[in-house]
C-alpha cells in the first residue's frame, strides 16, 4: 500500500524557508479509501504530490506499492505516476487547446486497461459538452472533467484534490458514487483531500494534518 | 439596488449556441446579503458577471444602483466596474508577478475609500505570506488573496463567486464573518454563489437558478 516514514518537505525561496511536511509517518493499506482533512495552508496538496511523484520530498522514505520512490530519478518518477497514478488537480490543469473528449482521451491514452471515454463523460455528466473547449464551461464543468481524465485511466492509486469543491451537493454526490464505483469494480487505492461530509463519512481511514504535521491517521468509526 | 429585467445570455462557438440565462427577471434590495444558490452549469457565474458588468447580456435590462449597465459602452462598464464592484472570481486570477501585498494594493490602488491592505491581510490570515507570490501557495492561500483583494476596495457591490469552495470549515467561518463585518460597517450589497450551508444560512435573500432560468428569489425564512 502506501508507506510513508519521516517525510520532509520544505519549499525555499530566497532565504525563507516554508516547512510544508515537517516529519510525516503514515501507512495506507492498498485498496482503501482514505479522506485527508486539515486546514487550509497545512500540507494536504503537498502530502498528495509527494505520494503521486509530482513532486520529491527532502528527507524520509517513501514506498507505494513496494516502490522507493523517494530515491526514484526523473525518468524512473514519470514512469511510476504513468503507470500506477491518477491525478485530479486542485487547480484542475486541463489543456486549453485541446476539448473536453480530448483531454479526457489523454488520460486513456497512457494507461494499459482504461475505462470507455464516452462511458466516463456521461458518468461525470460531460458528454454532451465533449467537443467545448475548458474556457468555454462553468468552473464546475472543468471540474469533472479533470475528474473524467483521472477516472478513465483506471490507475492503481487515484489521489483526488478536492474533487467536489466547485460542485453542488447533488453533482458532489454523483461524483462520490463514481468514485465508489470504481473502488468496487477495480480495488482502486484512493485517496481524497476534502472538506465535503459525505466523502468523509464514506472513507476506510481519515487522515488529519494540521500545521505540515501528521496529526492523525486512524480507521473510519462511521464508514 | 438590483434590477433585472428578461435578461437573456447566449454563448455561441460556431453553430452550438448555449443559453445560459434564459428570461432572467430578479430585483434585489440595496444592503442586502444574497445567496445563489443551482446546480453545476445553471448560470449562477455567468449572472454574476453580468451584474458586475464583466459579460454583457444578449438581451432585456440591467439596472445596479439606478444605472441601466446594459446600455454602457467598454468604457463606461469599466469606470462602472471600478467605482462599484468587487468581486472574487471562482478561479481567483490572481496576478502571478505580484506578491500577495502586491495583489491586493491593487484593489485598495482603484478605489475612493479604500480598507487599510494590512488590517484586511489580517482579517484572512494571509499576512505572514505577504511576500509570497501566487504560485507557492495553497489553493486556500490564493482564494482568500482574491477575497482581501476584493474587501480592500470596500466596494458598494461584492460579488463573491464561490468564496469559501477551497476553505476548510474553520477558514471559511472567518470568511463568514468579515463578509458580515463588512456588511454591517458599510452596508455594502453582497451576493455570493456558494454550495456552503453555513453561508446560506446568513443571507437575507435567496436566489435559485437552474438551467439558465431563476426559479426562486425569496426572503430568507431562517438567516
Ligand atoms: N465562455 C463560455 N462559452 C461557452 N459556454 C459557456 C461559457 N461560459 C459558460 N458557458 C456555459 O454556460 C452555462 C452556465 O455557465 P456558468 O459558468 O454560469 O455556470 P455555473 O452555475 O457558475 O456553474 P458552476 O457551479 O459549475 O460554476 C454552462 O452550460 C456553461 O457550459
Ligand atoms: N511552490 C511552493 N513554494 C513555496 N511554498 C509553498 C509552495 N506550495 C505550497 N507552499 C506552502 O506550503 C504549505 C502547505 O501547502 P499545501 O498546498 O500543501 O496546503 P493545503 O493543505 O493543500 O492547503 P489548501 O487547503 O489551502 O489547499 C503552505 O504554507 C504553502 O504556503
Ligand atoms: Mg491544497
Ligand atoms: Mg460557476
Amino acid at each position: 500500500g502506501i508507506l510513508l516514514k519521516n517525510v520532509q518537505k520544505v519549499y525555499k525561496s530566497g532565504d525563507v524557508e516554508v516547512q510544508a511536511l515537517k516529519n510525516v509517518s503514515l501507512t495506507l493499506p492498498e485498496g482503501t479509501i482514505s479522506v485527508i482533512l486539515g486546514p487550509s495552508g497545512s500540507g494536504k496538496s503537498t502530502l498528495l504530490n509527494v505520494i503521486g511523484g509530482i513532486d520529491r520530498a527532502n528527507g524520509g522514505e517513501v514506498h507505494i506499492f513496494d516502490q522507493a520512490i523517494h530515491e526514484f530519478n526523473d525518468d524512473q518518477l514519470t514512469e511510476y505516476r504513468r503507470k500506477y497514478v491518477g491525478f485530479i488537480f486542485q487547480s484542475y490543469n486541463l489543456i486549453p487547446t485541446l476539448t473536453v473528449y480530448e483531454n479526457v482521451e489523454v488520460g486513456a491514452e497512457i494507461s494499459e486497461s482504461p475505462l470507455p471515454i464516452d462511458e466516463v463523460l456521461k458518468g461525470v455528466g460531460m458528454y454532451d459538452k465533449k467537443d467545448k473547449f475548458p474556457q468555454q464551461l462553468s468552473g464546475g464543468e472543468q471540474q469533472r472533467v479533470a475528474i473524467a481524465r483521472a477516472l478513465v485511466k483506471n490507475p492503481r492509486l487515484l489521489l483526488c484534490d478536492e474533487p467536489t469543491g466547485a460542485l453542488d451537493e447533488e453533482t458532489g454526490k454523483t461524483i462520490l458514487r463514481l468514485l465508489q464505483d470504481v473502488h468496487r469494480q477495480f480495488g482502486t487505492t484512493i485517496l481524497i483531500i476534502t472538506h465535503n461530509q459525505g466523502i468523509s463519512a464514506m472513507a476506510h481511514w481519515v487522515v488529519k494534518m494540521k500545521s505540515g504535521e501528521l496529526v492523525e491517521c486512524a480507521k473510519n468509526e462511521h464508514p
